[in-house]
């Protein structure tokens, strides 16, 4: 359906998403299949189980069999008996930087993907489809790359110790400065993972007595920072605000289980851009649900900073909203600044309480110096205080090289999911089998794609995850295009119903 | 077990259960809805009611490890319409093969009992009882 | 080709396929055989 928002007053432009439903037809055949595969990997633990075949995954040792079992047999069923099968599509060692084009080290398997062996050659130029590199910032030469080696030649490499204790530099504080200017925030704070920013940051804001309204589709690092906070967590359908504002309503009129106790805080939290449906979140609506409920948010902008908006702030930028509407602000520099880490910003009292409370400040190592070089001078070319406008054609190439490539797959007659505008495009595969037989073939064709299969999509929802790249120039895009085409026509992927007429 | 296609999937499974057995030259037609239906309702007995835990790993702590899939079915809350959908299949099936068996006493009581192994369990009383 | 990415044939070991594809000739033959006594 193709969900096109209005230029109602919240929005200052056309909020347009897609998420085609599965063919009723693809979906039973792809029941099927699953519902073949998984016979046939009962047939093949029978067979383990009787010592008629080798059985090739850990598994205690005899000695070991009276005590608690280690591994959770039927835990590891999909793993050993479906993933195993395609596992050559995932993991696939590279041996240069992961920018627009890459080499990857070939491998072959002979029992089955089991086990590995490299040939000792290498694919060259391997169109990269896959990684996050939004801005291309992901290089091993020019102007980043140069200040990150003269950063490493002065303050070494590690930093082995705590923000709190020894491991605070001055790199970091003129990172962070430098993070809440972008923002456009009082204050920010940086921390060497991006994972770690959202487990270990929520437990500090919420705790007992306080609700999480949280989105179903949210990001692992959020559902365990949520869990270990202790709070009450309830989760709302995907980018659905009836879903939420339902969910606020109940909880402001009924309070607390049992003792129906106001919350003491109520906490919404909600990704920029969701990297596996490709949506962007529908913030101008979010914020106006914030207000009228006079609930907190957190917007975790992992994808979208960077990547969308005129300017590149993210999705605030993006809707034209003020920074100072949303509550807490995290965000990666994985992504679209081509370094690792995450950042938290917000009112300058938040930040000093995260500085004091945060598990992160207290016990992790601090973020790397090189890191944190790559990322001030990647941001400042992105702000345009390096003097150039590569930052900002960057910027503009990635918006171009979206929507180009979104129109010539819709034109082409496959299923994509998500906002036109979200960088993240992913191309419904469904059938388990075509999981493995797209990685493989567009392989062949010299394109490194991303597949992704139950249980991280629904089972119905298989899909490949192309990640476009300011990188990427028109005649790589048009090339992964015809490649894609042509292996859609093989593998017979074109579902789509709303196929544009040439 | 609500998404898109998956009670259509499970009703043509069946009617391809019962139209294999149906080829097989030497089973008269009751036996062949008599076999339908207990190999039916033990395929759900196993899937829905014996196997506990999940065939992949989930980030809940573990948490599902000890249920079996119908405990595990839309987080736990009862009468929701898969669980009817599923509770009411095996039912018509049980109609069906004693229609079908003209009522012979002997095909009665393996149905019957057929059917129980797999109405029992659904009950929300015996939710989570072991 | 289609045949095989349909079925989820594609993911299996040949003597798998091998396998599933005899017991779907055998049960078809068996519906065949069936369908004409019966008819």
């Amino acid at each position: 359906q193709n969900h096109v928002t209005c230029n109602g007053a919240l929005y200052n432009r056309p909020f347009s998403e897609s998420f085609e439903e599965t063919p009723m037809l693809v979906a039973v055949l792809t029941y099927m299949g699953y519902g073949i595969l998984t016979l046939f990997g009962y047939l093949r633990d029978f067979l383990r189980e009787w010592k008629i075949e080798k059985c090739h995954v850990a598994q205690e040792r005899e000695e070991q069999r009276d005590f608690v079992p280690l591994y959770q047999d039927f835990e590891n069923f999909y793993t050993r008996n479906l993933y195993m099968r395609i596992r050559d599509s995932w993991n696939r060692p590279i041996c240069s930087v992961p920018g627009a084009k890459m080499d990857l080290v070939e491998r072959v398997s002979h029992d089955y993907n089991w086990t590995f062996e490299y040939t000792g050659k290498v694919i060259k130029d391997v169109i990269n489809m896959g990684s996050y590199n939004y801005l291309g910032f992901a290089e091993n030469m020019g102007y980043c790359a140069d200040a990150a080696a003269d950063v490493t030649m002065k303050y070494g490499i590690g930093v082995s110790s705590t923000r709190q204790e020894m491991g605070n530099l001055d790199k970091h504080e003129e990172l962070e400065m430098l993070v809440a200017k972008f923002l456009g925030v009082e204050a920010s704070m940086v921390f060497g993972m991006g994972f770690a920013t959202n487990s270990m940051n929520i437990p500090a804001l919420t705790g007992k007595g306080c609700l999480i309204l949280s989105d179903e589709l949210n990001h692992a690092s959020l559902v365990l920072g949520a869990r270990l906070s202790g709070s009450t967590i309830r989760v709302f359908k995907h980018n659905n605000m009836q879903s939420l504002e339902k969910l606020l309503r109940d909880a402001i009129v009924h309070g607390q289980p049992r003792t129906h106790r106001p919350w003491k805080k109520i906490l919404i939290v909600v990704e920029g851009i969701y990297s596996m449906e490709g949506s962007v979140v529908r913030l101008p609506e979010v914020i106006a649900l914030k207000k009228k409920y006079k609930a907190y948010l957190y917007l975790d902008e992992a994808h979208s900073i960077g990547a969308l908006g005129p300017r590149g702030r993210g999705v605030l930028d993006y809707f034209g909203l003020d920074p100072e509407d949303v509550d807490v602000l995290m965000g990666t520099f994985t992504k679209s600044f081509g370094a690792a880490g995450g950042y938290i910003g917000g009112k300058k009292e938040l930040i000093d309480y995260l500085r004091a409370q945060s598990h992160s400040a207290v016990y992790a190592t601090s973020m790397s110096s090189p890191v944190a070089e790559q990322i001030i001078t990647s941001m400042k070319c992105i702000m345009g205080e390096d003097g150039t406008t590569i930052g900002r054609e960057r910027i503009q190439q990635l918006a171009e090289n979206t929507t180009y490539f979104r129109r010539r797959l819709r034109e082409m007659g496959f299923i994509i999911y998500g906002n036109n505008d979200s960088p993240v495009v992913p191309v419904m595969l469904y059938m388990p089998a075509k999981i493995g037989a797209f990685g493989r073939e567009m392989l062949k064709r010299n394109i490194g794609v991303v597949v992704v299969g139950f249980p991280a999509t629904p089972i119905i929802e298989s899909r490949a995850r192309f990640c476009v790249s300011a990188a990427h120039t028109k005649e790589m895009l048009d090339v992964a295009l015809s490649a894609i085409s042509e292996v859609g026509d093989l593998l017979q992927m074109k579902y789509s119903k709303y196929r544009a007429l040439p | 077990m609500n998404s898109r296609g998956m009670w259509l999937t499970y009703t043509l499974g069946v009617a391809l259960l019962h139209v294999v057995l149906l080829s097989i030259p030497f089973f008269s037609v009751p036996v062949v809805w008599t076999l339908t239906n207990v190999i039916h309702n033990a395929g759900m007995y196993v899937f829905l009611h014996a196997v506990k835990g999940t065939p992949f790993e989930t980030p809940d702590q573990g948490k599902a490890r000890l249920l079996t899939h119908w405990e595990q079915l839309d987080y736990g809350v009862q009468f929701t319409s898969s669980r009817k959908f599923f509770t009411i299949s095996p039912i018509i099936l049980y109609f069906l093969a004693s229609f079908y068996t003209k009522y012979n006493m002997v095909h009665f009581v393996i149905n019957t009992c057929s059917l129980l192994t797999v109405l029992i369990p659904k009950l929300p009383q015996l939710h989570g009882v072991r | 080709y289609q045949y095989l990415l349909v079925t989820a044939l594609y993911m299996l070991e040949p003597w798998e396929r091998t396998v599933f594809n005899s017991l779907l000739i055998s049960v078809a033959g068996m519906a065949v055989y069936t369908g004409y006594v019966f008819m």
